[in-house]
């Protein structure tokens, strides 16, 4: 994984990020 | 993968105090909300007793009407048979 | 350490199901509470407007006692005036 878009709030997080950076949801939350 | 394991690991202890908080929150809030069918209840109670008193006053009234009525009619005849 | 890393994301995103669902209880439950205030506010005015007609029946009453005596006077000063 190089990055992962936030399911919630769309924002782009690098793959190291465990939690979304604006909302602090995890990567894999629905 | 272990650096973010261990981050993953803080997240984790991280949410489970958010549901921690979360689940007393709701708790308190359910004790409160257990008083909103007493308050219910008893606005509902003293509705219908306001109710009941107006309409007993209501009647009250109406009698007193009459017995006004009655002692004016009376009265009048008093002074009429005074002068008779 | 990614075995254990992909289970601690998917434990997270569990934990942050029960998050949205703990938060979206808290807010039901707050616009429930919302009506506790109302509620109580209603049940005071409710009493107080009881008590209020309460009293004035009361007066009322009072009122309609002394007539009927008043009444009753009159109607024997009738009887003794027709005799006389």
């Amino acid at each position: 994984i190089t990055e992962w878009q936030c399911k919630s709030c769309t924002m782009v997080n690098a793959a190291s990020s465990i939690l979304c950076e604006v909302c602090e949801r995890p990567r894999l939350a629905t | 993968c272990c650096v973010r394991l261990e981050e993953a690991e803080r997240a984790l202890a991280l949410k489970q105090d958010l549901i921690d908080k979360l689940k007393e929150e709701v708790e308190q809030q359910k004790g409160s909300l257990e008083t909103v069918p007493v308050l219910a209840a008893q606005a509902e109670i003293y509705k219908a007793d306001f109710l009941a008193e107006r309409e007993a006053r209501e009647k009250l009234n109406q009698k007193k009407e009459e017995l006004q009525d009655q002692l004016t009619q009376a009265r009048t005849e008093i002074e009429r048979l005074k002068q008779e």
